[in-house]
């Protein structure tokens, strides 16, 4: 049974994309079949891997109802992409189509060979618009990243919001994750916050923290992942504990 | 003559929020009358200045028609505030009135108390969507801070393919700035990323690096700006001067 998790938060730049491509990988290379699809018209989980970002991709399933086998792309072993392309932004302002415009992606994905894998995981954008609606229709887990900042901690109650809107309208309840991101352990703001989140969703927040670490903002400037990048890093570590806290389903006390 | 300004970048968490509030209190401290706008629906730049944010704003403005000055609050001497308002993502959804739709904000401007003012700072989401459209319409410049890392940079292309089309649509020019943020001056990464903004946009980028300082980070928590919670740090320091560069419309070669 494939385990589809959307990597959301409409609060921008805490960390989905790096969280998407990294764990992405770090669960492929614990023997797992991924599949990441880029939900965000900032096609930046393409670029991360080193794949061009003005492929087609998820914009002409969700626009023309193509099958998502078609722009199905090899990325590493065990690891696929379904990049965002170069259109996906127009899927945002369509107008027509009513509810079911919220199911497109859903209904791609169950006719596709993903749904064969084990985990399927949707970066999205920093927004709460119909690319958003389609990834929680989809999915049956959500990871939420939190950064280490205070404007992070104070949008997480409008992202609790929309997530519950989501399954008010849907009836289908996702399960909730929450992750700590670009954590620097010497600032005591980073503690604050971490303390925070793990008061007000207590068994909700994945085990590992990760870390600031420079070589994950080098990293995608070279198309690489952070183990093909460094190996070695607190990065690499973090997200390779960090897929055994999802393979395991492992929270923090 | 009133100088509107847009803080725009839809690439996410790169300092848009930080950039309003604190360029905005500098400009006010250097003896300007300053007005920021909040367009983002996350309302952070209400909660930064330690103003509720739920209270009604430029989303009824938008939405139903009602004066600014009905919904302007002040928020520092000489800085005052029109919060983003519970309401303002109904807004980016609407579909009804055309083109009209793109020009609220603008008119609203004309028709308020904040075109005697000499600058009006807006901030926006990390979207491409009709809050963004609004702001661009209504703005005569446009500051876009680009953080200290390749994603960052990466997602510029996009944002000027947005601006350009922007300015084909409305017919209306736009003074383009750029602003560099977060920049942690140890990291190879951030040098490199300033390096390659100075040599795509000569003459564009403001003088002053805003480097990564965690009292930025941590004022937002006390809801105040870097003035009122440490005058002295370094993120203090580069604000202020930020705002002399934009006084002085002051690039770096
Ligand atoms: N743990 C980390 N250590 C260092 N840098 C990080 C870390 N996580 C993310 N970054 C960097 O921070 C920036 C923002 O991260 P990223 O783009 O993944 O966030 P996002 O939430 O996807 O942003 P957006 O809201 O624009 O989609 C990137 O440049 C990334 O390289
Ligand atoms: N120079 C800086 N030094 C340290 N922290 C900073 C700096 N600039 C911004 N931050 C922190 O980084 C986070 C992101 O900044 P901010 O929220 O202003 O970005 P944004 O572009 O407005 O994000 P969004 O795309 O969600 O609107 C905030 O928590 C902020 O406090
Ligand atoms: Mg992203
Ligand atoms: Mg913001």
């Amino acid at each position: 049974q494939v385990r589809i998790i959307a990597i959301m938060n409409q609060k921008g730049g805490v960390g989905k994309t790096t969280t998407t491509v990294n764990l992405g990988h770090a669960l492929a290379l614990q023997g797992k079949q991924v599949a990441v699809i880029d939900m965000d018209p900032q096609g930046q989980v393409a670029t991360s891997l080193g794949i061009d970002n003005q492929q087609m991709g998820i914009d002409v399933v969700l626009l023309e109802g193509d099958a998502i086998d078609t722009v199905k792309l090899h990325a590493r072993d065990r690891l696929d992409l379904v990049p965002a392309g170069p259109r996906l932004n127009e899927f945002e302002h369509i107008n027509e189509g009513g509810v079911e415009r919220g199911h497109r992606l859903r209904k791609a994905i169950e006719a596709s060979s993903l749904s064969d894998y084990d985990f399927i995981l949707i970066d999205c954008p920093p927004s709460s618009g119909l690319l958003g609606v389609n990834a929680m229709f989809a999915s049956s887990e959500l990871i939420v990243p939190v950064s280490g900042d205070y404007l992070s901690l104070q949008g997480l109650s409008r992202m609790m919001q929309i997530l519950k809107r989501s399954e008010e309208i849907s009836g289908h309840r996702i399960k909730l994750w929450l992750v700590s991101t670009r954590m620097q352990l010497r600032r005591k703001l980073t503690a604050e916050v971490r303390k925070r989140v793990l008061k007000y969703f207590p068994g909700r927040v994945l085990f590992t923290p990760i870390r600031e670490n420079v070589a994950l903002a080098e990293c995608p400037s070279f198309g690489k992942t952070i183990f093909d990048y460094r190996k070695k890093s607190s990065g690499a570590e973090d997200y390779f504990s960090l897929a055994s806290d999802v393979l395991n389903r492992r929270a923090a006390d």
